[in-house]
């Protein structure tokens, strides 16, 4: 059994994300659509590649039934069949990332040496319900 | 075009940002860049060959999803000059590497020392900008070589480079050879030196880097000017100018400090 109190939790939506759905439906966890662009925020005179990067970003619904392609660990499963008996103990687990991808950026530093780096973590491979 | 994905090229700044909103962003994305600030290069050294081998080491690389290590199969880059600047060591090297990095050429001093009549030339590269916790795993001298068409016919000219350990005002310097090898005065193509040990130390007694000496021969002994068996210096076209590149791994992980 789940103790605690319930707590109003607010998902926090992130500012300035391109969504591909102007829907109020709750859709599943799932990746959506998102670009980071270094050219936006005025950066191509040092970045040399690339001009920006797909992100993408979790969002969606973690509700019972999960179904297999939330990619939903064991602990997400039974979390949510907690919340689905009581709602107001437990939350409902979180869609995020559950595979990140790395990009490689090409860029010059101030003494116009040139670097070629590898940034782990940077891309949204997959979502899934933790 | 090196934009990763071209179906989401619109803004992703939906909303007109605060002064201090936007340096906010722009501090958090150059933590996760490592960068401490935003760079500002010169702009005339953006077309040199040492941002073009680069180029080409960027558009070699795989850009599919498993980016768990560098893995792609290697595509030579045929720039308008014509052979490739990166071989395929270079992608060996690559897949090794976390980060690699080119260097500027500081200094470039074509000498002549009297009596003795040795010519010589001299190269400098700033290795102190090196982030923490890489290592060197190779590193790479890469000079010019033009195609020369006058007095040298059928002849070979013994290149020698050497790292350079003591300087002194009245005399020659105190040098080690790194490497030396015999060319084809009529070869053409960028002749390519490794560096790697000297690099190495350089990272670690920054003090100690005095830079790089490179000497010609003929097969008959005579000193031989770099400008006339055709290397390439700073007078030389932009694409074809000297450069030093290193290729690092990571060595600690690294965590961003707390704001």
């Amino acid at each position: 059994s789940a103790t605690g109190g319930g707590k109003q939790r607010n998902p926090n939506r992130s500012k300035g994300a391109k969504k591909n759905s102007s829907t109020d439906q709750k859709q599943a966890c799932k990746k959506h659509e998102l670009y980071v662009s270094f050219r936006d925020l005025g950066w191509q005179d040092w970045i040399i590649a690339p001009e920006g990067y797909a992100a993408y970003y979790c969002e969606g619904e973690c509700a019972f039934p999960l179904n297999s392609y939330m990619n939903a660990t064991n602990h997400a499963i039974v979390q949510t069949l907690v919340h689905f008996i009581n709602p107001e103990t437990v939350p409902k687990p979180c869609c995020a990332p559950t595979q990140l991808n790395a990009i490689s950026v090409l860029y010059f530093d101030d003494s116009s040496n040139v670097i070629l780096k590898k940034y782990r973590n940077m891309v949204v491979r997959a979502c899934g319900c933790h | 075009n090196f934009t990763l994905d071209n179906e989401f090229h619109s803004s992703f700044i939906h909303r007109r940002l605060k002064s201090q909103e936007r340096r906010e962003m722009q501090r958090e994305i150059l933590s996760i860049l490592g960068l401490p600030h935003r760079p500002r290069p010169h702009l005339h050294g953006k077309h040199n060959a040492a941002p073009m081998f680069m180029l080409d080491l960027y558009n070699a690389m795989s850009t599919d999803g498993d980016e768990d290590r560098y893995s792609y199969p290697y595509k030579p880059v045929f720039t308008t000059q014509g052979p490739p600047i990166a071989s395929l060591q270079d992608n060996n090297f690559l897949n090794d590497a976390d980060m690699v990095m080119s260097f500027v050429n500081l200094v470039e001093h074509d000498k002549e020392f009297l009596p003795v009549r040795r010519h010589h030339r001299e190269f400098k590269f700033d290795l102190s900008r090196i982030p923490e916790g890489e290592a060197v795993t190779a590193a790479e001298f890469r000079i010019y070589k033009d195609f020369i068409h006058e007095r040298y016919d059928n002849e070979t000219f013994r290149i020698s480079i050497y790292q350079v350990l003591e300087e002194h005002s009245d005399r020659e310097s105190d040098l080690f050879l790194l490497d030396s090898r015999v060319i084809w005065a009529a070869e053409e193509g960028w002749l390519v030196f490794d560096v790697t040990a000297t690099s190495n130390h350089w990272v670690l007694n920054p003090g100690r880097n005095l830079g790089l000496q490179l000497a010609l021969d003929s097969t008959n002994g005579e000193s031989i000017s770099p400008r006339t068996a055709g290397l390439v210096g700073r007078s030389g076209p932009q694409n074809k100018q000297p450069f030093m590149v290193a290729f690092f791994k990571a060595t600690e992980v690294h965590l961003r400090s707390i704001r």
